[in-house]
C-alpha cells in the first residue's frame, strides 16, 4: 500500500490483510448513526507498487473511486438524491421485501488519461472517458 | 425497479485473483501488457516525443480546471476530440544533401505497425526542430514543404503528395509543426502506403537549400530536438469489455 491508512482504518474488520491486498487503501467511512452514508470512496492502485512505472510514464497510480453507502431517504435530507431515488425509498419503506432501496451510484464521471511506451518506443496517450467518479448520489 | 448491487465484504484475494485483477486494470486502461518493452528498459528512446507527450498528458489531465488558453485552438480541438494520441519516433532518415545534385531533401520514415485499429485520425503533425540557419541571412524567407511519398520507383522520382507548406525566416529557432493528417489517414487505411515523409526547403527565388544548412535537425541532432510525428485518433466505438 502506498498511502498510509488513516486513523479509523484499523477499525474495519473486513479490510484485506495488508500483504494480500491490491496496492491501495480505502478512504474513511463516516458512519452516521450506525449507517454508512452514500459517499465517494477511493481505492488507490499504485503503478509503482505493481512494477509498471518503467513503461507507464504517467500517472504514477490510479485513484479508482467508487460509490458506497446507504441511501436513507427521505429522512436524511442532506443527501443528494433524484426524485426517482426518493420515490424508490418511499416504496421500499412500504414494501421492503419486494422493492430494494435506492442505489448509491456515481452522479458525475470524468475522464482519465494514461501515458505509456509501446514495444516500439513510441509513446501513447490514451484517454478513457467516464472512468473517474467525481460525485456520488442516490 | 433496478436493484442495487450486493455490498460484498472485502476478502482475502488469492495470488491468481490478484493477477487477474491486475490484468483487468491493464485492460480497462488500454495497456497492452505487464512487462516493459525491451527498448524502454535498456536504451532510452529519443526524448523529444516523450516530453511533448507529457505536455499533452498534463493538458489533458487538467482539462477540467484549465481554460486551455496556453494551447493553440487547433491543438485544443484535436486534443478535445482525441481518445488516443500516439507519437512515432523517426526510425530511418535519408538525406539528399549538398553532396548530391539539386533539389536537396530530407526523408523521414516511421514505424506505424502499432497504429490502433478501429480508430480514425482527427489530426496529425510532423514536428521538426529548426535552429537558426548559419548560411542564410536571418531575415530571408524560407519555404518549407512536406510531401507524403505515395509510391517509390527504383529508376525514377517517387510519386509525391503535398501535405503542407509553410514559410519561415532563416533566423527562426524552435519547433515547426506541419499538418500530415492526410498521410496518417492513408497509412491507417492501408499499411502499404506507409512509405515516408519528404521535406524540401526553397528560397523565394525557388533555389533548393539543404535542409541541414537551413537549420532543420534530424535524428542525429540532440535527443530532445529529434523529429517525430504525433497523431490524434478518435475511437469509432466504445471498446467491448469481456466479462472476467
Amino acid at each position: 500500500a502506498v498511502r498510509q491508512p488513516r486513523k479509523k482504518q484499523h477499525k474495519r474488520t473486513n479490510s484485506f490483510p495488508h500483504a494480500n491486498r491490491l496496492p491501495g487503501s480505502f478512504d474513511d467511512v463516516h458512519p452516521s448513526e450506525g449507517k454508512h452514508v452514500c459517499r465517494r470512496q477511493e481505492l488507490y492502485v499504485s503503478f509503482q507498487d505493481l512494477g509498471w512505472l518503467n513503461w507507464v510514464i504517467a500517472p504514477q497510480g490510479y485513484s479508482a473511486f467508487y460509490c458506497q453507502g446507504d441511501c436513507a431517504f427521505p429522512l436524511d435530507s442532506c443527501m443528494n438524491a433524484t426524485n426517482h431515488a426518493i420515490l424508490q425509498s418511499l416504496v421500499h419503506l412500504m414494501k421492503p421485501d419486494t422493492v430494494p432501496k435506492a442505489c448509491c451510484a456515481p452522479t458525475k464521471l470524468s475522464a482519465t488519461s494514461v501515458l505509456y511506451y509501446d514495444s516500439n518506443n513510441n509513446v501513447i496517450l490514451k484517454k478513457h472517458r467516464n472512468m473517474v467518479v467525481k460525485t456520488c448520489g442516490c | 425497479v433496478a436493484s442495487c448491487p450486493q455490498q460484498h465484504s472485502p476478502r482475502r484475494l488469492s495470488g491468481r485473483e490478484k493477477r487477474e485483477m491486475q490484468r483487468e486494470i491493464l485492460a480497462l486502461l488500454g495497456l497492452p501488457g505487464r512487462s516493459a518493452p525491451a527498448g524502454a528498459r535498456h536504451s532510452p528512446p529519443p526524448s523529444a516525443a516523450p516530453l511533448f507527450m507529457l505536455d499533452l498528458y498534463r493538458a489533458m489531465a487538467s482539462q477540467d480546471e484549465d481554460d486551455g488558453t496556453s494551447w493553440a485552438p487547433q491543438r485544443r480541438r484535436a486534443l478535445d476530440g482525441a481518445d488516443t494520441v500516439m507519437s512515432f519516433v523517426n526510425v530511418v532518415e535519408l538525406d539528399r544533401d549538398i553532396f548530391y545534385q539539386k533539389p536537396y531533401w530530407k526523408e523521414f520514415r516511421f514505424d506505424l505497425t502499432q497504429i490502433p485499429t478501429g480508430e480514425s485520425v482527427t489530426a496529425a503533425e510532423f514536428r521538426i526542430y529548426k535552429m537558426q540557419s548559419v548560411t542564410r541571412h536571418i531575415n530571408q524567407t524560407l519555404h518549407v514543404s512536406i510531401y507524403e511519398i505515395v509510391q517509390d520507383h527504383p529508376n525514377r522520382e517517387s510519386e509525391l503528395l503535398l501535405l503542407d507548406l509553410q514559410d519561415f525566416l532563416a533566423g527562426t529557432e524552435g519547433w515547426l509543426a506541419f499538418d500530415v493528417a492526410a498521410a496518417s489517414n492513408h497509412w491507417l487505411l492501408n499499411r502499404k502506403y506507409n512509405l515516408a515523409l519528404r521535406l524540401y526547403v526553397e528560397t523565394d527565388a525557388g533555389q533548393s537549400i539543404d535542409p541541414g544548412l537551413a537549420g532543420l535537425l534530424g535524428r542525429h541532432g540532440p535527443r530532445s530536438k529529434q523529429p517525430f510525428v504525433v497523431t490524434f485518433f478518435r475511437a469509432s466505438q466504445s471498446p467491448a469489455r469481456l466479462p472476467r
